[in-house]
């Protein structure tokens, strides 16, 4: 089920891996100057994780890195970097302008196709990735707990049938890997951005200690303004602020290394559930949520092109 | 494919720190197979809990008698699941 074009491809439906795989190879093909697909490494499962550049020219200039989907079940993110990739391509020469003359920007919008592929085929509820690892009948590890940052530490688990299962080792999942090998070899990215659901946050690191980070006055100011033109939308409450003071601990999370990498601005979204369906969000929420949720990053972009360091 | 009939989730907006911490206590009890889509984190924070058939009424049960109070968030996982399925496959057509 291809459609002709990514004018046509709906926006307002949710749909499979390979769905969206042929929706990337249709924005590339159409648009050969802006976009193309770059295969950053392979999954447990041997599926091809594809990353989406848009770029104008240059060579490695700074840039804004956004994931979604690093939890399958979460199916409003990966439908919403859909809808991103192709506002992108649509802003390019207007409200994007300003920042693609000086930055690129990576999209990836599967960031786990193993458990994505899982949850379209046999368990919708499924959240992690789908590592075998030996001693346990268990499979997968938490994606967002397998980082090199606080790895191992509280607000993780170390059972591998829990839903926050780490993983044996930082990095052990080649999703996280190709990620974190992607990033090192840049080496000039200047913002992060993880989009998760559910529960409407905003969130900046740490998340594995109660030590504020240094950036923290400028963050906390980005994300409020985040959330006012997120919520200028439609209405939608936020709250906002460091993962730890926020929600809970959270060991070995992805923009907490991102962070001490060295990449300043980098953030987690929580998209809406808007109270009601949590993960089975109806599909005619995508587009309001994709809607409200470029707002946000639209202020993360430019304050992030405003103060390149 | 797994099927989720009769799975529930359940909401719970802990006003204590009594009532959180016995909904903290809920994460150890894995013989109930909870699945926290929403895990506890501060007072007047929902937790949502996806609930299996078999577990629900004990799990009732016991909120009721420690005077947890919470609301059905989903009645019937399985339907929305289906639903979901159903207005992709129209779609697609």
């Amino acid at each position: 089920f291809v459609p002709r074009s990514t004018s046509t491809f709906d926006y307002t439906s949710y749909h499979t891996l390979e769905e969206i795989y042929a929706f990337m190879d249709l924005l590339v093909a159409e648009n050969p100057n802006l976009v193309s697909k770059l295969e950053i490494g392979h999954t447990t499962e041997n599926r091809p994780i594809y990353v989406l550049k848009f770029s104008k020219g240059g060579t490695n200039r700074p840039a804004i890195w956004i994931d979604t989907g690093i939890h399958s079940r979460e199916w409003v993110t990966q439908a919403s970097g859909v809808w991103f990739a192709k506002k992108i391509v649509q802003e390019q020469d207007q409200g994007l302008a300003n920042i693609l003359d000086q930055m690129d920007i990576f999209l990836e919008i599967v960031t786990n196709p193993d458990g994505f592929a899982f949850t379209h085929t046999s368990n919708r509820m499924w959240r992690k990735t789908r590592s075998k690892h030996s001693g346990s009948l268990c499979v997968g590890v938490d994606p967002n707990r397998n980082w090199d940052a606080g790895f191992g530490g509280s607000g993780a688990s170390s059972n591998p049938c829990s839903e926050t299962y780490r993983g044996p080792y930082a990095n052990s999942e080649p999703e996280v890997k190709a990620i974190v090998d992607f990033v090192k070899n840049h080496g000039n990215i200047k913002a992060f951005i993880s989009i998760h659901s559910y529960s409407q946050l905003l969130l900046y690191p740490y998340g594995y200690t109660t030590t504020a980070v240094p950036d923290k006055e400028e963050l906390h100011q980005v994300a409020k303004e985040a959330v006012a033109a997120l919520s200028s939308l439609y209405g939608t409450n936020y709250k906002y602020g460091s993962i730890i003071t926020t929600i809970y601990q959270a060991s070995g999370g992805t923009i907490d290394w991102t962070y001490n990498q060295g990449i300043k601005y980098s953030f987690t979204f929580e998209l809406r559930d808007t109270g009601r369906y949590g993960f089975l969000l109806p599909a005619s929420q995508i587009v309001p949520t994709a809607q409200e949720t470029w707002k946000a990053l639209e202020v993360i972009m430019a304050h992030t092109r405003g103060h390149l360091y | 494919t797994e099927n989720f009939v009769g799975h529930q989730v359940l909401r719970i907006v802990p006003s204590s720190d009594a009532e959180l911490q016995k909904v903290r206590e809920l994460q150890e009890l894995e013989h109930l197979e909870l699945d926290f889509w929403l895990s506890p984190r501060g007072l007047g924070d929902p937790v949502d809990i996806r609930v299996p058939f078999p577990s629900l009424q004990p799990l009732k049960a016991h909120l009721e008698a420690n005077g947890v109070p919470y609301s059905i968030m989903i009645e019937d996982v399985q339907a929305l699941v289906d639903l979901e399925q159903m207005q992709m496959l129209r779609r697609r057509r």
